[in-house]
């Protein structure tokens, strides 16, 4: 069955979207069945493959506190093998409503069950905060791929990220664990993102991917026109890093 | 009394914690007395300041929920005129712990009454969502300070902050207004920085400053300094725009 990763960082602007969206559209791009869901009200994954984040008459906020199958609301992309479940404004209110559901925690990952056989790889992207949205898709997941911005501030975050999925795997996922770090908006000629490099591959020992992804325009630019990287810079440094993280992504799960 | 102005985005990265620190330091530059309020739990605006965010005995999460006086947790900083009330790792469980509290959205509102005229500012960072933690913020607050990235992905999240203040207003704040709207990394090399610009001038009518942050190393490293960039690099682009974005503060007020 698939491999289901949390893309993860309560530290916001850190590129968990970008990752998502882009890391998805390279996975299809060497014929692996992916899907991508969208966790986070604000929507950036959703309209990062171009799709509108408006209301829908049903969406994955009905799928996670009314049991309707996820796979009713899953939608195809512009690219080849790659599927989305997308945020909608409704997805808002799922936070406060799950706090009094039962079995709140396990929702997207009881949701998800029968869906893990129809694809390689199923990618949930998260919002910025450590919430009941987050939490769930720490329960689901097999294994969590944390973006890490090359800055300072993105360094603090860390140990509490940590603290949250050790209480995860002790309460609701044992089998949780680190499957990759990937540092993101990489600039070579800045000292800072040196030694945020070398801190996290001290702190994360042999997870941190080698790819590291650079800071571009492109990457800033391909959203506003809903598309991911390799659709709308395709030879560009943005869509070779992800296709790089791709490529690593792959020989770790095999 | 104090303009209580409450630092608001729930898109993540945009630079709430860089505006709340360096604007803090600038208007304490220009003698005006600001109190600084750390509402986000990764408390990067404590750090901002070369504070601890470790456990302390008493914090703004006692404060919050069990009516701890205010004064008694604020502390001093470098920079003259300036004092931060700084978040704690505590405070990660007040977002949970509010659900259920009695007048839960006017918390901080009433801890803060008691200090408003010791100050003439007091600015209030908040976390990357729209959940009790920022609800509160607002609530107390005269005016929002909302800090807007030049990227594609911070327009899609403004409609949603507006309704949310729409919201708080009705309920609420009645005299919640938009103070004032702050560009940040802002490059004036790229298209995309001048089209979002523009898109957020058309949409704020009249409600951003004029001043731009722009983008510079120097500011993603004053953190790891625990310095606002007045200290760590008075004579840059960086500081010399954000004591540009203090006069035009004080002069909105007056
Ligand atoms: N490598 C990159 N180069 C240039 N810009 C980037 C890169 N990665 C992300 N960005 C831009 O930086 C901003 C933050 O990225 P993104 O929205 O993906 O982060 P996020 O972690 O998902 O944010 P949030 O915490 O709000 O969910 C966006 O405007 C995005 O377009
Ligand atoms: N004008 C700027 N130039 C360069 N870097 C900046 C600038 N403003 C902020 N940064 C850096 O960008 C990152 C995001 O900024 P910051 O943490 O202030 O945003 P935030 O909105 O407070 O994030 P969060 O949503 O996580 O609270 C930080 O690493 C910060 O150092
Ligand atoms: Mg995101
Ligand atoms: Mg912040």
């Amino acid at each position: 069955g698939a491999r289901v990763l949390a893309v993860v960082n309560q530290k916001g602007g850190v590129g968990k979207s970008t990752t998502a969206v882009n890391l998805a559209a390279c996975l299809g791009g060497i014929d692996r069945r992916t899907l991508l869901i969208d966790l986070d009200p604000q929507g950036n994954a959703t309209s990062g493959f171009g799709l509108n984040v408006g209301q829908r008459k049903t969406c994955v906020y009905d799928a996670l506190l009314s049991d309707i199958p996820l796979n009713q609301i899953v939608e195809g992309t512009d690219i080849e093998h790659v599927f989305v479940v997308p945020a909608t404004i409704q997805l808002a209110g799922a936070e406060i409503e799950l706090v009094s559901a039962l079995s709140r925690e396990n929702r997207l990952k009881n949701i998800l069950a029968p869906l893990v056989s129809d694809y390689d790889f199923i990618i949930i992207d998260c919002p910025p905060s450590l919430g009941l949205l987050t939490i769930n898709a720490l329960t689901a997941a097999d294994g969590l791929l944390i973006p890490i911005q090359c800055e300072y501030y993105a360094l603090e975050g860390l140990a509490k990220l940590m603290d949250s999925v050790r209480l995860v795997r002790a309460h609701l996922n044992p089998a949780l664990e680190v499957f990759g770090v990937v540092m993101t908006m990489y600039d070579s000629r800045t000292r800072l993102s040196q030694q945020v490099v070398e801190e996290v591959r001290d702190y994360f020992d042999g997870k941190v991917f080698e790819t590291l992804i650079p800071r571009t325009v492109r990457l800033s630019e391909a959203p506003s026109f809903g598309q991911p990287i390799t659709a709308y810079d395709p030879s560009g440094k943005g869509a070779e890093a992800y296709r790089s993280l791709a490529n690593e992504v792959v020989l770790r799960v095999d």
